[in-house]
This record gives C-alpha cells, structure tokens and sequence, in this order.
C-alpha cells in the first residue's frame, strides 16, 4: 500500500527541500516508485530538480514537471488542490512550506509519517514542541497511528554545541528521533544550482550517502 | 523623522531575524531610540531577546516585552493589528515572517526602507528576484522613495561558491547592497539560547562587530 510521507517544520530554512527531494529521489534510486509534491507556493523542490523552472504539463489542478528525471515531480496549480490519489505509488513524499498554515495541515492529514528535519540551532529547537504537538493534534488517518521522526540535519562534526544538542534531544526524543543524521555538506548548494539532486552530482559525498542511508532506515524501520 | 525598516525574505532561515535583533539592538547602542517589532507568529525575534517567552504585558492589540533589556520589543497580539504609532523612535526595525503575505506585505507598506537579508546559497538567491519585485510593486508612502538594501549574511570566507555568488550579487546590484556583510558565527545561535543579542553575548565576536558596521553604515548612509 502507499505510504505517505511529509516533509514538515515551520521553521524557516531547516533542510524541509533538502530532505522532501533526497528521500524521494533516494528511495527511487533503491526501486521504489516515488512521486514527490512541492506544496511550497515558493516550488523549491521544482527548482533544485529542473534545470529550467518552466517545464511543466498542466494536470487539471496540478503542474507534472516531467522534464525532472530523477522522480515524478508535482506541484499544485491551485491552492487548495486536494491531494492526488496515488495508487500506483509505494510512496508519496510532501515538501511543505514554513508555516502551520493550510498546506501543511491537509500535508499532514494525508500523511502515515512525518518527517520533521531538526537544525542543532536554539530557535529551530525551540520551534520543535510547536511542530510534535500539531502533529499529535492532527486527526488520525483511518486505524493506523501516524509515527512522527525527528531528523537531525546540518550536523557539523566539530560543533560542541551541536553534539550537546543532539545528545539532548536523543534523551528526550528517543522513541521518535530516525538513526540516520544529516551532515553538513556544502554540495547540497551546488547539486541544486544545476537542477539535480546530490545523488546524480556526486554519489560518493558524505550528503547522498547520508540520505542513502535515511532511505534505507525508512524502507526497514518504518512500519 | 522616524525611519521605518522592514526585515524581509519570503526564504526561511535566512537570517531576517538575526538580522533584525542586531541591527535594532546595534542602532540603540549607539544612542538611537529603537523599536523592535516581530511580525512573526512563530515569535523567534522574542525568544531570542527574552529569557523567558512569558513576560508580555499587554496594549491593546499589542504584547510589550518589558523583561527585554536591550531594546524596546513588541508583538501583535492580534493578526491584523495595525502597526503602532512610533513618533518617538528614530528607527522602527519590523522582523517579517518567511512568506510574502499580509503581515510581511503591511511592513512593507509602513516601510521606508527594506533590508534583505541574502544568503550566498542556490534556493535563496533563486528567491530575491521575487522579494524585489515585490518591494517595486508596493505603494509608495508619500513623496520619498523606499529603498532597498541587500545584506549578505552568513558568509563562509574559506568557501569559493560564496565567493562567486557574492561577486556575481555586487554586479548586478551595485547600488542596492550593503557595503557590509556579515560572516557565518556560530556564536550567533548560543547568543539566542541565552536570550541575549550577541552584544551582549560578546562584543568582540567577528558577529557582533559586523552588526556595528552595519548599524554604522545606516546612520550614515541611508537616507
Ligand atoms: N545537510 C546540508 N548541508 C549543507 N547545506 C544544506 C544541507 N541541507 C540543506 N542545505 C542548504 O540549506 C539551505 C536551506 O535548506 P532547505 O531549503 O532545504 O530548507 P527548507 O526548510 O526547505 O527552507 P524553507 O523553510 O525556506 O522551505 C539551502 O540552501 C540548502 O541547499
Ligand atoms: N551570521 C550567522 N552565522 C551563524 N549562524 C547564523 C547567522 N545568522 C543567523 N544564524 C543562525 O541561523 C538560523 C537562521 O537564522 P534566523 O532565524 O535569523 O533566520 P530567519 O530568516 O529569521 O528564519 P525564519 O525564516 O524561520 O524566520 C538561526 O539558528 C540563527 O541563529
Ligand atoms: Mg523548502
Ligand atoms: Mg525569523
């Protein structure tokens, strides 16, 4: 059955894109049929995986971005656009804007899993009981009980105060905290300028082994 | 006459916040009367300037934060409230959220200045055509003209890709960036988790001294 997964923190700049496009792109690259929706009115997503922000077919309420090889790639053409049915997919992965608002609710509806990617940084800590509780608060979907995982991103190795940090956290969060953690990898920046993911600038990086490894997490871990 | 500076970037996690916090808390120790307003539901300009998110007394439509020592602070307590009247300040500093809707599109119209915050990465350069294009596109406030300032932030001096972009930044334009730019200091995010500017934090830090320069560069050269 499809299992859906959304990409969510309303804080700003935490690695939501970063982590929407790898994990799709990921579990495409290990067989999975994949389709990843950028329902970020910004289409980050769409940016960092099309060499030309202008690619798309319209599909009623949606844009298909077909140009994008790596995974199929929508976005809405309209606000309010429910959700695609998508039957044919083992996973169906949401990027959500930076905010609580509309988009990320009906994201998180929808959603058997989120993923809430977590900078080692006080304000984006801080923004981390705001985000768990709204999920807790989110009506269940069906029988199955929506699992919530943190994803610690940006990791700098030598950083005290990340390794305080996510030691804290592994302490409080440990049922909901994924294995896999993210380092920092300037390469993120430069795959996206070219429109591709890290994985097909350069496999060998410390950033698509990472997300290889939080592909296979999901596709063992999660039930 | 007071100024009015709007912080905006419809980018998350790009420092509109910091940036906010500093050149507000800079411009006061300089001697200036300051008032620091967060637009931000997610009130990350208060976390960051008070050491408990609790000690708000109330006016009206509006949460003064008294406990915050380095600069006068307040937040809507309402979504729409309109922005206080501040004919005693020199300079009103607004801390917009990470999207292009009412409450940043109200601080731009109140505005007369717009300070944006770049940082030197792919998915944030992609977004400044848009918040430019918006500032164009806003009614003027009477007969002076809004000007808009860019302010790249977090910059990594070893990085050749910053580098480039800022390079590329100053061509294309020369007369709407700022002459300083502040560096990456991870300073920065212990500074807020104490509930102090990074001023107050450590003067002499490489992040406190380009806020300086930048509270300077204001008093001097904006008009
Ligand atoms: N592990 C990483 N190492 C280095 N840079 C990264 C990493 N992950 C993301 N980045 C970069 O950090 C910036 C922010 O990441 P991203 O855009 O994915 O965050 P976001 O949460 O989706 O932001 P927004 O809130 O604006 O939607 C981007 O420039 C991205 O390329
Ligand atoms: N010059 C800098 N060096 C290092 N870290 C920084 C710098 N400026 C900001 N930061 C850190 O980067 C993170 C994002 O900054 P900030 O919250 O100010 O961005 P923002 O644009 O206000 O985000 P949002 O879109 O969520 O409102 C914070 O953890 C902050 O402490
Ligand atoms: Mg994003
Ligand atoms: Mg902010």
């Amino acid at each position: 059955r499809t299992r859906v997964i959304a990409c969510a923190n309303q804080k700003g700049g935490v690695g939501k894109t970063t982590t929407a496009v790898h994990l799709a792109v990921g579990l495409r690259r290990a067989g999975r049929r994949v389709r990843l929706i950028d329902l970020d009115p910004q289409r980050n997503a769409v940016l960092s995986l099309c060499e030309e922000d202008q690619d798309a077919t319209s599909n009623g309420a949606w844009w298909v971005w077909s140009s994008c090889s790596e995974v199929e790639l929508w976005s809405p053409a309209e606000r309010s656009a429910d959700l695609p049915a998508s039957p044919d997919f083992d996973y169906v992965v949401l990027d959500c804007p930076p905010n609580l608002e509309n988009s990320t609710q009906r994201a998180l509806e929808a959603s058997d899993h989120v993923l809430v990617p977590l900078q080692c940084e006080f304000l984006a800590m801080e923004g981390l009981t705001q985000i768990l509780a709204r999920v807790r608060a989110t009506k269940p979907k069906g029988d199955a009980r929506r699992t919530v995982h943190v994803l610690p991103v940006m990791l700098e190795p030598g950083s005290g105060l990340h390794q305080d940090i996510l030691e804290d956290v592994w302490r409080h969060l440990a049922d909901n905290i994924c294995r896999t953690w993210i380092p920092r990898d300037p390469a993120f920046s430069e795959a996206s300028s070219y429109g591709r993911s890290l994985f097909s600038q350069n496999i060998r990086s410390i950033g698509a082994r990472a997300y290889a490894k939080l592909a296979r997490e999901v596709e063992d871990g999660w039930t």
